[in-house]
């Protein structure tokens, strides 16, 4: 139990020593790359459990978990001859295994996927992280996704006016983007959509938008 | 412990079901969320970190039918969501944190969520350390059932990116998590575009405006260039509407034409007039009448309560609905057009003989975006046919109804957020 002396706890602080290992070598990115699930341990779809509670699974296998990523990390097929050949084809695959897990964690992580433990490999595998293994990667990665222009490519759905200029809205308390501005006063208006009086002359600005704070 | 533990689970626990994704998520609408008290952080002082968690699970509800709410009475096993901070061997979680550096926080499946008190976590915008806020965000992502998602810009990367300003969830985001629970749906009491006058630096009268959607007391800004509501949407109708009900209005009807420009709100049997340039409802006009007034007395003929309203500047007349009639008020004659009320059948005819709304509509809307109008009723709306539509297909009904389409579909993300969460 941490006991707190000082009002601003800067004595705890002072209690805070471990620091997580630094990943500096292929044997600690091996266990990186166990641990975020890009290596799958021996037979591990072999041993999980079929119930649906997840919370025993979780216990048991977080158990296993530790000791199979301590240990051997090298995929098996289920009907393969285990005893004839383990020795050799054991190391083969194994640095395959590697090559190809660091390659897919390159390759999430926006860099060249060199399968190479290379500096750069070794600085994103030191950012802080989420602990949730990454062993439901999502396909939507940046190779096959256009999500940053998805937006704009919604718009294209409506008639939208080019371009927004933002005001200051106090009464709103915001600064927000705003739509389109009419300008009431040139004639010369580009955008002249509407003849029945239920529009008025629109004109659109072409200033850009500012980002928006919440 | 764990045979124990599982049968009180799973005896008062509602079970997550596998959505199609084969992600597993939460089966009601509803989730309460604790921060478990022997798990505080020493580092933020307790009010700091419930705060956070409740801007945190307020950002998911914006962008989901989820509603979230802390709850710090009931029995643990009925808690959906439980966060807590440790360091090392933690909570009783199998998975040790690794100290300062690498993991900072993880989520299981129950809804577990654990913070490693020994990363330097911070309030958001401190602009330094980790901010908590970003990694709540990012683990209730998890316990909802979202998987790490490597795309620049989603919540769900599992590095952290420092962020030098605010953080909001990107569209793909979005519809990750209406993917697994859906959009968000419901009934309008009125939407409208708020048009104000100003003046440049150089002296030059511009008129803006922006589209609200009004629901109940809360309200929210739609920016149709970004196709979602604004961040921090919705607010609390009195916070941005001064002086019209809190709970809640009929009707938004703007009349503007060459000798009039006056905004109405209207609700039950009365109704107020709008002051632009102070920003609040006027208690007496510049000419000289009292507000709220009886809707008997300002718009003779036209009966209340109402269904909705709007004013077309075609014809300048203000169309009631009030269930199946419409009444059509004449603003220049300051009389109920001749031949009305009418069936809304005979004002607004279907384009598809039976897809139309046939009355009790909830809200009328001309948009000067999409220049059309709208009729909304519950999760579905009508646009009337305009004056482009007749040009190309001639043998349309004037302010015909084309065929129904679904609110959520064209107006993304309107979504509430659980009362206790409104005022944050």
């Amino acid at each position: 139990e941490k006991l707190f002396h000082n009002r601003d706890h800067s004595d705890v602080q002072m209690l805070n020593s471990h620091q997580a290992k630094v990943i500096t070598d292929k044997h600690t990115a091996e266990l990186f790359l166990s641990r975020y699930g890009f290596i799958k341990p021996v037979n591990w779809e072999e041993i999980q459990f079929e119930d649906s509670d997840a919370s025993f699974n979780d216990d048991f296998l977080g158990d296993l978990k530790d000791t199979i990523q301590e240990g051997s990390s090298v995929h098996r097929s289920r009907d393969a001859n285990l005893d004839d050949d383990r020795d050799d084809r054991n190391s083969l695959t194994e640095s395959q295994a590697f090559i190809s897990a660091l390659k897919e964690f390159q390759r999430v992580s926006g860099l060249p996927a060199t399968g190479v433990f290379d500096e750069a490999t070794k600085e994103a595998m030191n950012k802080p992280r989420c602990g949730v293994p990454d062993n439901e990667i999502d396909l939507d990665t940046p190779e096959n996704s256009t999500a940053s222009d998805t937006e704009n490519s919604t718009n294209d759905t409506f008639s939208q006016p080019d371009s927004i200029t933002a005001s200051n809205d106090t009464s709103r308390n915001s600064t927000d983007l705003y739509d389109p501005i009419f300008n009431i006063t040139s004639p010369s208006s580009s955008h002249d959509i509407n003849t029945d009086g239920q529009m008025v002359n629109i004109s659109v600005n072409t200033h850009q938008s500012e980002a928006v704070r919440r | 412990r764990k045979r124990h533990l599982a049968t009180i689970v799973s005896k008062s626990r509602r079970k997550r079901d596998l959505s199609e994704t084969g992600y597993m998520a939460f089966s009601k609408r509803v989730l309460k969320w604790r921060l478990i008290g022997e798990g505080y952080s020493s580092q933020l002082s307790i009010e700091d970190q419930r705060y956070i968690f409740r801007m945190a699970f307020r950002m998911w509800s914006e962008v989901s039918p989820l509603d979230f709410v802390e709850d710090t009475r009931s029995p643990l096993e009925e808690i959906d969501i439980r966060l807590g901070f440790g360091t090392g061997r933690h909570l009783g979680c199998n998975q040790r944190f690794d100290g300062t550096g690498q993991e900072f926080a993880h989520a299981w499946f129950l809804g577990d969520i654990h913070f490693d008190d020994d990363e330097h976590f911070t309030a958001p915008n401190a602009g330094s350390g980790i901010s908590l806020l970003k990694v709540a965000v990012h683990e209730i992502g998890h316990v909802l059932g979202l998987p790490h998602i490597y795309r620049s810009g989603s919540i769900m990367q599992p590095s952290y990116l420092p962020q030098d300003s605010g953080f909001e969830m990107d569209w793909m985001d979005r519809k990750a998590i209406q993917h697994l629970y859906g959009g968000c749906k419901g009934r309008f009491n009125t939407a409208f575009d708020w048009i104000r006058k100003e003046k440049t630096p150089y002296g030059e009268v511009v008129i803006r405006f922006n589209t609200y959607f009004m629901r109940d007391g809360w309200y929210w800004l739609y920016e149709n260039r970004n196709n979602r509501t604004r961040y921090g949407d919705p607010v609390a109708l009195q916070v941005g509407w001064r002086g019209i009900p809190m709970d809640g209005v009929d009707a938004y009807v703007h009349v503007w034409s060459r000798k009039r420009d006056a905004i109405y709100f209207f609700k039950g049997a009365h109704f107020w007039r709008y002051d632009n340039e102070n920003d609040q409802a006027y208690r007496q006009d510049p000419e000289g009448h009292r507000y709220p007034k009886l809707i008997s007395e300002g718009f003779p003929g036209v009966v209340s309560p109402i269904d909705t309203a709007f004013y077309d500047r075609r014809d300048s007349r203000i169309y009631f609905f009030r269930n199946t009639l419409v009444y059509a008020f004449n603003v220049e004659a300051n009389s109920l057009a001749r031949g009305f009320p009418k069936n809304i059948r005979d004002v607004f005819p279907p384009v598809v003989s039976r897809d139309h709304p046939d009355g009790n509509i909830d809200a009328a809307y001309f948009s000067y975006t999409h220049n059309a109008i709208f009729l909304l009723k519950g999760t579905r709306f009508w646009q009337v046919v305009g004056s482009r539509d007749r040009w190309r297909r001639p043998f349309l009904p004037r302010n015909g109804l084309l065929p129904h389409k679904e609110v959520d579909q064209h107006w993304f993300d309107i979504c509430n957020v659980h009362p206790t969460a409104l005022k944050l």
